[in-house]
């Protein structure tokens, strides 16, 4: 089990470095350049070096610092976390995710208004940490997924998509198989219509549905993680983050053995072996852990 | 919505943006501008006669901020570019009335 | 009347020009600006170490214009220099309350 | 406090500041723009072919002044800015809600 969690969180981790490289690309932009990228080797937007994460992982990471610190669920722990984060020039911040923590920098309110614009994947990208430390107990999981998720985005759909990959991240970990995943999916699917995937439309952006539409179609039609991968960075877009999301229920499923080692020897030295602690940590505060 | 306009000096550059930057504006407009007040510039010599040199290089720094951010830029600011010494600059609060994000067409504080 | 201030991507400038002057827009002033957002400059080697160029050139396009013109104006200048990318710029509109054509001393939106 | 932001010809700059040095400003901020508008440029010779030079140089000045000394300053720049030949230039007056002296904190109209 704590091989899985850490093949979930490593999972979010690779996804975010690998997909860093296409973020913002069309697919034919990609074809053109990499033919086909699967490699860590940075560049992107943003000039990376290979294997450096971006906010995806930061973000998580920050999450897990405040649970870790405090061992309890502590919402204002993570909010300052983010302050923190966000004071230490990281390489990028999407602006939704700026507004809500320089909001909390300024009125200390641990929940943005709703926004029509909220519908982005900034808080979605971050359930690893939640689903791991919450391992065992579903209804703990959808709260705190919905705390979290409203310091920053305050939406319907980015809450369900939240609640789906926090609840597909912890039955996988449990030992799920593939249609009781798939199952989740069509939960989502009944009560927010637009998540339907079965058409995929090629749309990978940072809008939540475009999202999820992107990391379950290439989750549902490989075989492994790095096929997965593979075909979710390559749809360009908003890559770090499906990318990033793919990884962390790919990862979960498919265990540690099948995360290529080369991706993982070039992820950032601190940041793999911070991600790891915390799972291992994470977990180990668990309802699960409490049972077992 | 709030335009702060700062009239700096130009090594102080660095130091405003990094100060602002930490609490959380997430962007900036910046040019070259020369100014002209108490602070006298040196003398030159140019074709054989001394002169004045009556305008001084300064930064103009162009923030547009929410109401709520305003005044705690606006410390921040003077704080950081001040030198106590004459020719520090000017910081001017005058109010913007639509904001457009033109990559996304959003509008109002959330294109900020 | 109303100040329309945008601030664009280089390239975008004879794009966006052309918009306005076919809409009868008479005159604009314009200057080089440099932004800084979440838009990342290139790295660039110095002394050996590198380090991120993070001000980028764009163009500040400020226009007057009567109140009535300004939502029209908006849009256009946003269609017109949107690329969809990071970096593509800000429009801010605030109030004028006064205009005058030095040429002739006339003053109110017939200055324009 | 108001913002007298005057778009001009270039030679025109030292009678204007001098005008309104005269008047008691104590300060201001001239930056160089290009302006379009009904004055064409020129046409130059480029790679052999002729074309427009559509954006001409004009020199910008910021000056924020009291409120009692609006007009008095627009009359002064307008006065001595002119030339009647197309192109001289505008005069924009806008608010100022707030200003601060960075070099002391003063703030408000003895912060100008
Ligand atoms: N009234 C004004 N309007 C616009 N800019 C001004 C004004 N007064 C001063 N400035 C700007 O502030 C700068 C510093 O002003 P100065 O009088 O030299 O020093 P101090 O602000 O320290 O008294 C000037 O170089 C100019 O750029
Ligand atoms: N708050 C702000 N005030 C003034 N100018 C800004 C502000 N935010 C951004 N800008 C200007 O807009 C440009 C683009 O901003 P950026 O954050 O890079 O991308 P985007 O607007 O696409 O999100 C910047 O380079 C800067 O010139
Ligand atoms: N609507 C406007 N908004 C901002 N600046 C303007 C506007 N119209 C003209 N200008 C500025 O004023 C200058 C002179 O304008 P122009 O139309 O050539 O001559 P005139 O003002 O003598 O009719 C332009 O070069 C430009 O810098
Ligand atoms: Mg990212
Ligand atoms: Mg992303």
């Amino acid at each position: 089990m704590l091989q899985r969690a850490k093949a979930a969180y490593l999972g979010l981790a690779v996804g975010d470095a690998l997909g860093a490289t296409t973020e913002f690309m069309t697919p034919n932009e990609i074809r053109a350049k990499y033919k086909i990228h699967r490699k860590i080797i940075g560049g992107g937007w943003l000039y990376l070096k290979p294997g450096q994460v971006t906010d995806d992982t930061q973000m998580s990471l920050a999450i897990g610092r405040a649970l870790l610190s405090a061992k309890r669920w502590d919402l204002a722990g993570i909010a300052d976390q983010f302050l923190v984060w966000m004071k230490s020039k990281p390489i990028d911040i999407g602006s939704t995710c700026r507004r809500g923590i320089r909001n909390y920098m300024l009125t200390g309110q641990l929940e943005t208004p709703y926004n029509d614009g909220d519908a982005g994947n900034g808080a979605a990208m971050r359930m690893a940490p939640v689903a791991l430390f919450s391992l065992g107990d579903e209804k703990v999981m959808e709260r705190y997924a919905l705390e979290q998720a409203h310091l920053t985005h305050n939406h319907p759909f980015s809450d369900a998509a939240c609640l789906t990959v926090g609840k597909m991240v912890q039955r996988a970990l449990l030992g799920a198989n593939r249609f009781e995943l798939h199952e989740l999916t069509r939960d989502l699917v009944d009560h927010h219509g637009n998540f339907r995937f079965n058409k995929y439309s090629g749309n990978a952006t940072a809008y939540v549905v475009d999202t999820l539409q992107t990391v379950f179609h290439y989750l549902f039609s490989t075989a492994s993680f790095e096929e997965c991968l593979i075909g979710v960075v390559n749809q360009g877009g908003d890559a770090d983050t499906t990318g990033a999301i793919a990884g962390m229920i790919a990862g979960g499923f498919y265990g540690l053995d099948d995360i290529p080692n080369r991706w993982l020897k070039k992820l950032n030295r601190e940041v793999r072996a911070e991600v790891e602690a915390q799972a291992l940590h994470l977990v180990r505060l668990s309802p699960w852990a409490a049972r077992n | 919505m709030k335009k702060v306009e700062c009239i700096i000096k130009p090594f102080k550059l660095d130091d405003v943006k990094n100060a602002i930057t930490e609490m959380g504006i997430s962007g900036m407009t910046v040019s070259e501008v020369r100014g002209f007040g108490r602070q006298k510039g040196h003398t030159e010599l140019y074709r054989g006669a001394e002169y004045q040199v009556d305008f001084l290089p300064k930064i103009k720094l162009d923030l547009v901020v929410t109401d709520e951010q305003v005044q705690a830029i606006v410390e921040a600011v003077q704080k950081e570019a001040c030198t106590g010494r004459i020719g520090d600059g000017k910081i001017f609060v005058s109010d913007v009335e639509q904001s457009v994000r033109i990559r996304t067409g959003e509008s109002g504080p959330d294109s900020l």
